[in-house]
């Protein structure tokens, strides 16, 4: 069954499967290390005591490499599998990681799980154009205010809903390996719970691209010391996996998405709509305005009533409040000789054969008024009489009335007989 | 009595020439 409609047919809201919409995908990086070959050391510490364990990052050697496809791998708890920066890319520098989705997703949560210690300070963008511009999400630091000019854990209104907050939670340093720093897009948001009727927080969740930016690296305070390269090299971003949870974005009128002809995800549109996140009504599905679904109303794109004689329409907002906001398509070049906004009477100089449904392609006939015996050349739309001259008479004035002879003047074809 | 259907051949067309149906 498609989950777009229910057992009877009707139309209901149907949503994409919730995904991490980051996995296999690719992240552009802006360091890594092991280009050249570097050393870079793990820190551990029982009690007081802190430990250094030193390795080789070499990107020629699968063994020794990290790349940045290790964050969005298969995240084996057994094997995990980390990118790592290169060491010591301290602020105000930063490493920053790209992921563009491919698509719009209604995004719900980022997650980051740490093979070295948390940021000190970090932010997570979005964009919306595919990464022509991107927005702030959040950000994390112990400095909110010096590192972001945010307020740290600032409130969250309806009159701020789309704006990034700054928290110094899950910036402790600590732990030194395995930490998480989870971003929740709704969480805290006062109108989540009404998400439905929430255009603002639609259009927060929204996203196209995702940027991590690691802005402060966590330190011990010992990089200045006397075996500061030592300490150096034991400072990095290392991170097992990036997720971004979501929903491919179809407006509530696909239940999945798919690869199009140029291999791009697109919207699997149900409802009569179309376009890649099912955001406008298909070709000729113009009766009613384009409408996301709801979970009480499916809102689906309504055909417009031409009665078969027309294959084009548009959308007029006049005729849909009019109407009490139920049919505002008006059909455009009716065809077979119809008229008005629904196609749905003849023509001038044609007149409707009752004998046939106002759909049937002969529906409408020619008045074909006689260009001697008749006045006009438009007919009665019903009956398709013709205005006859005086003595003239039928039903397309072709004959001289009862008494009536014909003349040799066209202006006056009858005269009376004297 | 149904009277004949108007013959275009009778009628004098000089004066309306602008009138005057292409077949007639």
């Amino acid at each position: 069954p498609d989950p777009c409609y229910d057992e009877n047919g009707n139309p209901r809201r149907c949503i994409p499967d919730f995904v991490n919409s980051a996995f296999g995908k690719d992240v552009r990086v802006s360091s890594t290390c092991g280009t050249p070959a570097a050393r870079y050391c793990v820190m551990t510490e029982k009690g007081e005591e802190r430990t250094r364990d030193c390795h080789t990052c070499d990107a020629g050697d699968p063994k020794k490499s990290h790349p940045p496809a290790y964050l969005t791998d298969l995240n084996n708890p057994h094997n995990l599998t980390c990118w790592q920066s290169e060491n010591y890319v301290q602020y105000p520098q930063n490493v920053t990681l790209t992921l563009s989705l491919g698509k719009t997703f209604e995004v719900t949560y980022v997650s980051l799980q740490f093979c070295s210690p948390r940021p000190e300070s970090m932010a997570i963008f979005k964009s919306m154009d595919y990464g022509k511009s991107w927005v702030p999400f959040q950000f994390y630091s112990t400095q909110c205010k010096k590192m972001y000019n945010k307020q740290n854990k600032a409130a969250i209104t309806k009159q701020n809903e789309q704006e990034a907050i700054c928290t110094d939670s899950h910036t402790d340093m600590h732990p030194l390996t395995g930490g998480l720093i989870a971003f929740s897009t709704l969480d805290g948001r006062p109108s989540a719970h009404d998400f439905d009727n929430s255009p603002v927080l639609q259009d927060w969740v929204t996203a196209t691209d995702i940027k991590v930016a690691f802005s402060r690296l966590h330190t011990f305070g010992d990089e200045n010391e006397d075996d500061s390269e030592l300490a150096r090299d034991s400072y990095f971003y290392a991170v097992s996996d990036l997720q971004v949870g979501g929903r491919c974005k179809c407006n509530g009128h696909a239940s999945k998405c798919v690869k199009d002809r140029e291999g791009n995800l697109v919207c699997d549109c149900k409802h009569n709509t179309a376009g890649p996140e099912c955001d406008r009504c298909k070709p000729f599905h113009y009766d009613r305005p384009w409408q996301r679904a709801t979970a009480r109303e499916a809102n689906e794109c309504v055909a417009c009533h031409c009665n078969l004689h027309a294959r084009r329409c548009r959308f007029n907002m006049e005729l849909y409040k009019l109407s009490g906001r139920r049919s505002g398509g008006v059909c455009l070049n009716c065809r077979h000789n119809t008229a008005g906004r629904h196609c749905h009477y003849c023509k001038e100089g044609f007149f409707r054969d009752m004998s046939k449904v106002i759909s049937h392609r002969r529906a409408c006939k020619a008045c074909d008024c006689h260009p001697v015996g008749a006045a006009g050349k438009t007919c009665n739309q019903t009956t398709g009489q013709c205005p006859c001259k005086d003595g003239v008479t039928g039903i397309t004035c072709n004959r001289c009335a009862k008494g009536y002879q014909q003349s040799r003047s066209p202006i006056a074809p009858c005269i009376k007989i004297p | 009595e149904v009277m004949p259907t108007l013959d275009m051949t009778l009628f004098d067309w000089t004066d309306y020439e602008d009138m005057k149906p292409v077949d007639s």
